[in-house]
């Protein structure tokens, strides 16, 4: 999960995007959320 | 849905505590304010960030507090 | 209030778009959709998670969006 950690939230975006995972916007409090989804997705 | 959560929406949320949420109870409840989720208004903003979508909500209610299925949906 | 911020809150925030703002114009609110931030309630979900900390929330606006003092107090 650490690499997820050095994504920019465009980055973050752009896999969300590429995967078609639902989601909002990239803020402090959503930001771990993300993350995991993605890490859960190309694990 | 439970009385908790229709005395909850029978009036204004204003500063309720993140304990009168139907579905977290003392342990969940102090895990979130931990986390600086102490009041019920905090909760529904991020909800909203999340954009109301309810998966995404009840994973991150999961990985924040810990709440299980039955909890996450109350 | 400016005009349409009291159309605003005249009827409930719904769906209606980020530009719907008193304050966030075209610019400023293509800026704000892009990021995701594309309706009204998504913007208020941020403000509640700021724990409706005015000061914060302008910040968080001028660095987002690029509001100005003006724009963001609207």
């Amino acid at each position: 999960m650490e690499e997820y950690k050095g994504l920019t939230d465009n980055e973050l975006i752009a896999r969300l995007k590429k995967y078609s995972i639902p989601h909002g916007p990239i803020v402090g409090s959503t930001r771990k959320l993300y993350e995991k989804k993605v890490y859960e997705y190309e694990t | 849905t439970s009385q908790k959560h229709r005395d909850f929406v029978a009036e204004p949320m204003g500063e309720k505590p993140v304990g009168a949420l139907a579905g977290i109870r003392d342990i969940l409840g102090k895990k979130l304010a931990d986390q600086g989720f102490d009041k019920a208004y905090v909760v529904l903003g991020q909800f909203l960030v999340l954009r109301k979508d309810e998966e995404n909500f009840r994973e991150w209610l999961k990985d924040t507090c810990g709440a299980n299925a039955k909890q996450s949906r109350d």
